[in-house]
């Protein structure tokens, strides 16, 4: 059927590869991270190593957070904080050869998802954008 | 069809109600949206009047663009600039009584889009979130 077809389409003609993707490396300061977010536009983006393996997710409201002093917000601290003590840890994952099907059940609470190959290395992340377009062609097919 | 009813579905029992919506009053210094930021958690909400109706949106992005001299980025500034300058004046929008037909096409570009009523005063906003659960129903219905 048309749907079934779809679920199981393969994720991987969707994927924004690696390069194309903002990231931070970890060891960088929570300054540094901020300017990224800042001049690329994107409000959460990986950190990675310089292997390419995934160590988490940052964003401009984790990196407030952790200098959100009793009464104001203590900039100064930024440049001597690190993106790995703000960032969250905790990153859902998609497989190089995973499906639509569960891609689809992922970005229902998550705006974009890493993706990574057979050694566990980040190839890319999908996003609900690529996600919507998919579904838009789907219904209108 | 179901194809057909599913897309002339009103967008109304969707909509997250204005009351539930978190915002930034037009006027509020740019340190105040940036604490409204960082506390709720959303990446950018909109900017509102006391009579609700909608002159923007803010994210911490354009907050700290903003503020982002040559040397770096000064912190000091914030408390004395509004959020009215810092804001994206070009809101996207749906009417109450418009269909997912249309919020789809919309959500494509947008995370998601503020819902006005007859007067063209803020309703609440409508998510990439819920649209996806709604596509994810109408697939495996
Ligand atoms: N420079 C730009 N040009 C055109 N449209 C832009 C844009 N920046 C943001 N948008 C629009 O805003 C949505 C939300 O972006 P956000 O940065 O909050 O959230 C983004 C961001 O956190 C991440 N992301 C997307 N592309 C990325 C990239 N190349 N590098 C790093 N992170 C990326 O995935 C999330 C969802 O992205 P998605 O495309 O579904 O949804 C994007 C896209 O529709
Ligand atoms: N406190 C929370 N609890 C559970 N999940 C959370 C959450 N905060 C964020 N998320 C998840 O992260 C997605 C992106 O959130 P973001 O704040 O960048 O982008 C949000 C935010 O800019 C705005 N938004 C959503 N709910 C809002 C609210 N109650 N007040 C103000 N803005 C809201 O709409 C965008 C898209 O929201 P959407 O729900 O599609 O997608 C949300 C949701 O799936």
């Amino acid at each position: 059927t048309k749907t079934r077809a779809f679920l199981e389409t393969p994720i991987s003609d969707f994927i924004i590869p690696a390069e194309k993707v903002a990231h931070v490396l970890v060891g960088n300061s929570a300054e540094h991270a901020l300017l990224v977010l800042t001049k690329t536009g994107y409000s959460q983006v990986p950190v990675l190593d310089t292997k390419f393996r995934i160590h988490g997710l940052v964003s401009s409201k984790m990196i407030t957070e952790s200098i959100l002093g009793l009464e104001r917000i203590e900039y100064e601290k930024l440049a001597h904080i690190k993106v790995d003590d703000c960032m969250d840890r905790n990153v859902t994952y998609l497989k190089i050869d995973d499906t639509i099907q569960r891609a689809l059940d992922l970005v229902i609470n998550h705006a974009f998802l890493c993706v990574v190959d057979h050694e566990g290395t980040f190839a890319g992340i999908l996003t609900r954008r690529v996600i919507l377009k998919q579904l838009k062609k789907y219904i209108y097919q």
